[in-house]
This record gives structure tokens, C-alpha cells and sequence, in this order.
């Protein structure tokens, strides 16, 4: 079935998320509506910096510390 | 830190003020800016000297969108500042993003706040995994020193510790959840989710979220103090009461109500009490139950009063529990009551405790 327009959004922003602040290479992540295995690994690099449940999944309680305001300096990885 | 651990060469740094945000006066601008430097030169070597021309290690300014070094800025909310690490040329500035509503106080973004995080990263600190240190990416309100331990160590690493050491009181580290010697402060319920007060954080339980959430009291809640003694619902009255010391809050949601903070005394309690140590309403008889050392008080919400024959004793009134309690809450029948690292489920019809947990099995550790 196709995603609905919301899981679509939190995609996206998790997408821009992830290449900003834990160096996801650019490019198509989740092509077919399921976050790719480059997505996932990133997922959880995240969720283990912020102490979260780590499952490499988009869930409530990741989309939420996603949204929050923050610094823009990356959270790992060489600075360039 | 950064990878190869980027800092300064020497302790003399300078920096600039480029230019201003139309929130703030220039001279509140200029005070953040010179307290946030000051936090970490108290616990360093570091100097810092304000420049009004030319070239400074560390040139700040505010800049909306792209802002000339190809990193943009996403307008309101989101990224609030960025700063580069120490080196030449950009290395050492920090930006902050002129979309944002800049504020002294709790209201907007804090600028104090965000500046002491960003000239962290300009002195060489990387970010911080511990929600409680200041160097932690996601933005929170708090007053008070701004360093947590976690802070002092990173930068001490790098520059090595002040010489002509001032005294200051790093802010704790966040406690953890599964810590097994964790206690509690309080604990309530808050519109089917339960609340947790541990130290300035509280945890957040809600029944569809699988983790509990870790927040700072003062990020919530700006004008309650960060150690809460004691809380509880009145579902029928949709109110929370925090206690904290010989003064209680009243919260409708997530929102303070006017008229508070009052004076636990208008409840009834005794003047020689400085403190509740925990609260709990039985929603049954419509009495809350209210802990302090070793006695408990029962007072009865739609009267208003305090009821008569107490305080009790809890150790007589409560058999099988510890004779203090640290925080409880009521759940259909059962009371549950947290001291030092042993929570108590008690039944509450049958009068005996029923089973003994450690006090983080409800944060599912």
C-alpha cells in the first residue's frame, strides 16, 4: 500500500536529520516505502547517543527528539 | 571532543561581536556573551579578550538561512546555532540563527544558555551523550551554573583545570534509570501518564511510549524549584499538586495554574512541618494521603480539611512497609511506595504488601 502522506514527512525529516547531525550519505533512502539498510544503521547510531530504546525503527519516541530544537554542530563523525 | 582533540594553542583567546540580534539590548547581548565565556574560563586556564576590529579567534555573529559558510540556517525552531571547532579562519566562530526569538529569560531561547553550549564547541568540546551536561545537543532551560561534572572533565581534558581555581558547583549528572541504587523524589500521575521527579530531571510514562522520556524540571517548568519532595492528581479536580519545601504548585495538564505557589500549611499541616516527603490521593474515599518522616496525614479534598486522628503512624497504619516513603502513587486498588532503592506494592483492601521490587522496575529496568 502506499504511505500515507505523514509517514512520508517523518521520513523526510529523518532523512535531512540523519545527513545533517550522523553523516547519511545523500541519496534515495527509503525508496520503497521501508527505510534502507544505511537508513536503519544510522537510526540506531542515533538512538544509542540519546539513550533510546535502539531498534532502527522511525518510532514515536526518536521522531519526537528529531523534532527538537537543537545545535547544528553534527553529533559524530569527522568535522568538516 | 573532536577528532585529533581541536583546541587552542594558547590561553589567551580573543573574541568579536560582529554584529547584533534586534531581541535583545546590545548590553544584554554583550553579558551573555561574556557570561557564557566566563563559565568555562573559571574552570580553565582560558582568558578572553574582547576585540572591536579585525580578525578575533572567535568572530560571533547572528545570520538567518544562508548565512556565508554554505551550513544554513532552517529559519524558526529546529537548528537554533552552530560553531566550528578551533583553527584558522572560521575555526572557533559560532552563529546563531537570527530567525530564532532571542531572550534573558525562560520565555524564548535562552541566549546565555545556547552560547555557553556553542563557544563550548568553539573551545574544542564536541557533543555530550549526558542529557544533564550543558554540552548535550538538544536545547533545555535551566539557571544556575551551566557546567555539569561531564563539562568540567571534557574541557579540563583539553586546557587543563583553572590555576587560581574559583569555586564552582558543577551541575550533577542526569541520573540514570536502571542505576539499581536509584530513589525517587516523587512521583504522580498525570492524565494516565506517570510522572517522576529524580534531582532537576523528571521522567515522563507514557502508556504508548515504549522508553520513559528524561527532561529537566526547569525545561518544563521554569519557576519550579529543581528538587520536588512530593506529588499527586486529583483526577476529579484535573489538578497535580508539586510539593517542594514548605510551598506547593498546582499544574492543569502541562500548564501552572495561577495563584501558586501556596503554602503547604493551608492544607491543614502544622507549621513545624518544612516538608511533604510523599503525596497520594485514593480516588476511592477521596482522601489524600500525605507523608512526612515517619507519620502520615489524611486530608480530605472535598471538604478541604484536614481530616482528624492524624498524623499516624505508617509503620502501624501500613504493615510490611519501611517506616518512611519517598514518593507513591495509587493504581486501581494497589498503592505503590518508593523508598531508597525497594518499591512496595501495597493492597490496599487487604492491608499487606504484596510484592517487593526494586524501585526502577517501573522505568522497565
Amino acid at each position: 500500500a502506499p504511505l500515507s502522506s505523514e509517514d512520508k514527512d517523518d521520513l523526510l525529516l529523518a532523512e535531512k536529520y540523519l545527513r545533517r547531525f550522523y553523516g547519511l550519505p545523500a541519496g534515495l533512502q527509503g525508496r520503497q516505502g521501508q527505510p534502507s539498510d544505511a537508513l536503519k544503521a544510522k537510526i540506531k547510531e542515533m538512538q544509542r547517543f540519546f539513550n533510546l530504546k535502539v531498534t532502527g525503527n522511525l518510532d514515536e519516541n526518536t521522531l519526537e527528539l528529531m523534532k527538537e530544537p537543537r545545535c547544528g554542530v553534527p553529533d559524530i563523525g569527522e568535522y568538516n | 571532543h573532536f577528532p585529533r582533540h581541536l583546541k587552542w594553542p594558547n590561553t589567551d583567546v580573543t573574541f568579536r561581536i560582529v554584529n547584533y540580534t534586534p531581541d535583545l539590548k546590545k548590553s544584554d547581548v554583550d553579558r551573555a556573551i561574556r557570561n557564557a565565556l566566563n563559565a568555562w574560563s573559571d574552570v580553565t586556564p582560558l582568558t578572553f579578550k574582547k576585540l572591536y576590529k579585525g580578525n578575533a579567534d572567535i568572530m560571533i555573529s547572528f545570520g538567518s538561512k544562508e548565512h556565508g559558510d554554505y551550513n544554513p540556517f532552517d529559519g524558526p525552531n529546529g537548528l537554533l546555532a552552530h560553531a566550528y571547532p578551533p583553527g584558522e579562519g572560521i575555526g572557533g566562530d559560532t552563529h546563531f540563527d537570527e530567525d530564532e526569538d532571542w531572550t534573558k529569560d525562560s520565555s524564548a531561547y535562552n541566549l546565555f544558555i545556547v552560547a555557553a553550549h556553542e563557544l563550548g564547541h568553539a573551545l574544542g568540546m564536541s557533543h555530550s551523550t549526558d542529557p544533564g551536561a550543558l554540552m548535550y545537543p538538544v536545547y533545555s532551560y535551566s539557571t544556575g551554573y551551566p557546567l555539569a561534572e561531564d563539562d568540567i572533565e571534557g574541557i579540563q581534558a583539553l586546557y587543563g583545570p583553572n590555576p587560581n581555581s574559583r569555586k564552582v558547583k558543577p551541575r550533577p549528572d542526569a541520573p540514570t534509570k536502571c542505576d539499581p541504587m536509584l530513589s525517587f523524589d516523587a512521583a504522580t500521575e498525570l492524565r494516565g501518564e506517570t510522572v517522576i521527579f529524580k534531582d532537576r530531571f523528571y521522567w515522563r510514562l507514557h502508556p504508548q511510549m515504549p522508553e520513559p522520556e528524561q527532561t529537566l524540571i526547569k525545561s518544563t517548568w521554569p519557576s519550579i524549584p529543581n528538587k520536588v519532595d512530593a506529588a499527586y492528581e486529583n483526577p476529579e479536580k484535573d489538578l497535580v499538586i508539586i510539593f517542594s519545601g514548605i510551598r506547593m504548585w498546582a499544574l492543569n495538564g502541562y500548564n501552572l495554574v495561577d495563584g501558586y505557589p501556596k503554602y503547604i500549611h493551608k492544607l491543614g499541616l502544622p507549621k513545624t512541618i518544612r516538608k511533604v516527603d510523599a503525596a497520594v490521593h485514593i480516588g476511592d474515599t477521596g482522601k489524600t494521603l500525605l507523608f512526612t518522616d515517619e507519620e502520615y496525614w489524611s486530608y480530605d479534598e472535598a471538604s478541604g480539611t484536614m481530616d482528624t486522628g492524624y498524623p499516624r503512624s505508617i509503620e502501624d497504619d501500613f504493615p510490611g512497609m519501611s517506616d518512611e516513603v519517598d514518593a507513591a502513587v495509587y493504581h486501581y486498588g494497589y498503592l505503590y511506595f518508593f523508598h531508597d532503592h525497594v518499591q512496595y506494592e501495597y493492597s490496599y483492601t487487604s492491608k499487606k504488601v504484596i510484592r517487593i521490587m526494586r524501585t526502577n522496575a517501573i522505568l522497565n529496568c
